[in-house]
């Protein structure tokens, strides 16, 4: 695991984090409730909650789909290639490539390859740049969510224990993380905390 | 767009997802340092971009497999765990056009990404309070 240069985290005083969708994506709930599900993975081991909240403009994290150039110097580049990026704390933007063809599963579960390789798993992309938006930066461990590349078609939205090492380095653990963690996390909670409580494996 | 299964992606949205934007490195496959490359510009982009090259070089690269060139398929081989040999073999290729996060491996020059795991050994016998610290040396 490794960190930004400075190894910026989300304040103490801070760690009820809100987070919204640009309104002019206009997603479903269906695709909403995949970042739930990776909002939740990182809360069950770390204190930090992330509670959803509809004004785009003053929540913590800010997640957006945009095409090519969407104004912050690091334009996309269309299907493949750059997927998504998301920037360090206290920062918050969080940006995905709307030329995706994004897979929203809906059938929850652990790593697994999807049958056809021209897809990008949202759930698994989004685990990734979470780690991001708490401060961890990327990981030469190639199982670990903050390996850089992910394999066209595959599902990989489990956090290993070298996730887990960088991102409680930086916050501690969670009082309630007994080292093992639940899976699938629940995809209707509204308030996305890490106390699902439901025992898992890492 | 989005999908509930991969099943359900229009075939022609399969096949132009095929057409990857880097695709066209795959044919950089065996250059070396001291070649002169059609459009090897794009791929020293790249590693700029990722980090691999620094920020403070000019971007109008030229076509020469040069040193920077070198150095940076260095580092990245040594950072996916490839093999270290500065050149662009397939399997390093291969691993470039993945698709990947825009977030450089690099920040500010300073490659932590191989090695980052912090020697210090921070065990919590709490979820709270005070925390030991331990040293490896």
């Amino acid at each position: 695991y490794s960190f930004f240069p400075g190894e910026p985290r989300w304040p103490e005083r801070n760690r009820d984090l809100t987070y919204a969708f640009d309104p002019r994506n206009s997603l479903t709930e269906e695709v909403k409730s995949v970042f739930s599900r990776a909002f939740v993975r990182w809360a069950e081991v770390i204190p930090v909650t992330f509670t959803r909240v509809e004004v785009f403009s003053i929540s913590d994290i800010r997640i957006g789909f945009y095409s090519g150039d969407h104004g912050d110097g690091e334009p996309f580049d269309g299907v493949m290639g750059t997927l998504a990026h998301a920037f360090s704390p206290p920062n918050g933007h969080f940006h995905l490539d709307g030329d995706e063809n994004w897979i929203v599963s809906g059938d929850v579960g652990g790593d697994r390859l999807l049958s056809v390789t021209a897809a990008v798993d949202l759930e698994s992309v989004a685990v990734h740049e979470i780690g991001h938006l708490l401060g961890l930066g990327h990981s030469s461990v190639q199982d670990s969510i903050m390996y850089p590349t992910i394999t066209t078609g595959r599902r990989k939205v489990d956090l290993t224990s070298d996730d887990v090492e960088g991102v409680q380095y930086l916050y501690g653990p969670n009082p309630n993380f007994n080292g093992s963690r639940s899976t699938p996390p629940p995809s209707t909670q509204q308030r996305d905390t890490g106390d699902s409580g439901a025992a898992g494996g890492i | 767009g989005f999908y509930p299964n991969s099943s359900a992606i229009p075939p022609d949205l399969r096949r132009n997802a095929t057409e990857n934007v880097w695709n066209s490195f795959m044919n950089f496959t065996g250059c070396h340092a001291g070649m002169k490359v059609n459009g090897l510009y794009k791929l020293k982009q790249y590693f700029q971009h990722f980090g691999y090259i620094r920020q403070t070089l000019p971007k109008n690269f030229t076509d020469d497999f040069d040193d920077i060139l070198k150095n940076a398929v260095e580092t990245y081989q040594r950072n996916f765990h490839l093999n270290i040999t500065g050149e662009l073999d397939e399997l390093t290729l291969k691993h470039v056009v993945m698709p990947r996060c825009g977030v450089p491996d690099i920040v500010n020059g300073t490659s932590t990404m191989h090695n980052g795991r912090r020697r210090t050994y921070e065990v919590s016998f709490s979820g709270k309070g005070p925390r030991f610290h331990a040293v490896k040396r």
